[in-house]
């Protein structure tokens, strides 16, 4: 475990608590897009089933635990709870466009071609694009509440603190594993133009606009 | 080996 790392769990987890509290506080999920929450419970899903076999450390346990707990109780609160406030007209990307792509990626670029590890590898290609369904709400809707910009930057914040973690471990431990790399790459460039938005305007107090 | 080093990450 190294400061990156940490600090990038740290966002992820609390990337995931402002969701929920949002939710929760307004009653209401309006904003947010269910289909990245639903490719967000597969990732979790198909990357942390090594906690039946695995055992790593007991944050690591803890922390996949409370991963899949908060992402099918997103969905729980989204699609029942408050379905009557979740934004169907707008949350129209089409996941299996994700889903189909990254299934196959990950039978031909792995690591070695065997359940689990295929699982990981589909996992890490699919959560690299996971918020797109979210971007894309957000630029049809054409702005973002300030606590949903917050959830985006601390998530978005997460991966670009793993690709430091990476390069600490590179020069400190003399490993890489380039799936998690590359895939870590893509992801955190697809919230450059929101890291921009929200910097230039979210931090100066002013409301998550995009550029109609 | 390389990859079991991300199976240590979350």
């Amino acid at each position: 475990m190294n400061i990156f790392r940490l600090l990038g769990d740290l966002s992820h987890l609390l990337a995931i608590i402002i969701l929920l509290v949002k939710i929760w506080k307004t009653r209401s999920c309006a904003g947010i897009s269910g289909k990245s929450q639903i490719l967000f419970a597969v990732v979790y899903t198909s990357r942390y089933l090594d906690l039946i076999n695995a055992f790593i450390s007991p944050y690591n346990t803890i922390m996949k635990i409370v991963f899949l707990a908060a992402s099918y109780g997103t969905i729980y609160l989204m699609y029942m709870k408050f379905k009557a406030t979740y934004d169907v007209n707008h949350d129209t990307f089409r996941i299996e466009f994700l889903i189909a792509p990254a299934a196959v990626l990950a039978l031909i670029v792995n690591h070695a071609f065997e359940p689990l590890e295929i699982l990981w590898t589909f996992s890490i290609y699919l959560e690299s694009v996971a918020i797109l369904p979210q971007l894309f709400l957000v630029s049809k809707t054409g702005e973002a509440e300030s606590i949903t910009s917050h959830y985006l930057f601390m998530l978005g914040s997460y991966r670009a603190l793993y690709i430091f973690n990476w390069i600490y471990r590179y020069y400190a431990e003399n490993h890489y594993d380039l799936i998690a790399i590359v895939a870590g790459i893509v992801q955190t460039v697809l919230y450059c133009d929101f890291f921009y938005l929200y910097i230039t305007k979210v931090l100066k107090g002013k409301k998550l606009q995009l550029p109609a | 080996h390389q990859t079991n080093i991300s199976k240590d990450e979350l």
